[in-house]
């Protein structure tokens, strides 16, 4: 779950716009 | 007055910033009534995240932020996402939220098991800025200065940030002006709650250590 990942993983993923995989 | 480039700048700014939403689904467990500690510690954790999605989200749509490079990109918002959130969190217990939901997230926040010492001066923070009595376009346009900031720890290219940040720094000057004539150092002050936001920033992670360590 998101409340998992550290900040960095979290806009990585936002970034890259796959946040739900 | 703001130049006509100035006038769109900024409407395209606050349209961005408007549509940065936690979703509902979110907020509503909020309303439920009961709560453990540990519920009450990944709602936060949750609403967090989402508030940091939305942001990345805003963040994209700043103009020319896309041509910036990757790594520097995920620098800007590494360095800014506490700075923004707190902003964020400011405007919804000053202005946005329906009164008794702010009570509810207040709450909760005070019974998060976080410390006093890091929960006094943020509620502070929040009245100061109230105090300001600042626009939705100020809010907009301080969130994107603040992420704009070119100062950050490994920021590689930081001129190509400067560029992006100053006709930002400049709407932001002139709306002050034209909505506090009253209050010429209004401009001076917002930029003074950016150096307190800095402090927040470096207390942030000790605050997140204490909170987990409880």
């Amino acid at each position: 779950p998101a409340s998992n990942l550290g900040l960095e993983d979290i806009i990585r993923k936002a970034l890259m716009g796959n946040f739900d995989d | 007055d703001l130049t006509p480039e100035q006038q769109s700048l900024l409407h395209y700014i606050m349209d961005s910033y408007n549509r940065q939403c936690i979703p509902q689904y979110i907020t509503r467990k909020l309303l439920q009534e009961d709560f453990s500690a540990e519920e009450n510690f990944l709602l936060l954790t949750e609403m967090a995240t989402s508030h940091v999605q939305v942001l990345v989200e805003f963040t994209k749509k700043l103009p020319g932020f896309q041509t910036l490079d990757h790594e520097d990109q995920i620098a800007l918002l590494k360095g800014s996402a506490v700075e923004a959130m707190f902003l964020r969190s400011a405007e919804i217990f000053n202005r946005k939220m329906p009164h008794g939901h702010t009570d509810l997230l207040e709450e909760r926040i005070r019974n998060s098991g976080m410390s006093d010492d890091y929960i006094t001066p943020m509620f502070n923070f929040y009245k100061s800025l109230e105090e300001l009595k600042m626009t939705q376009e100020e809010y907009s346009l301080l969130t994107a200065v603040v992420i704009l900031t070119p100062d950050r720890q490994y920021i590689k290219d930081k001129e190509s940030v400067e560029k992006l940040q100053e006709p930002l720094l400049e709407v932001l000057q002139k709306l002050c002006q034209v909505q506090h004539p009253e209050n010429p150092q209004h401009f001076a002050r917002l930029l003074g709650r950016l150096t307190e936001l800095r402090t927040f920033n470096h207390h942030h992670a000790e605050m997140l250590m204490s909170w987990r360590v409880n």
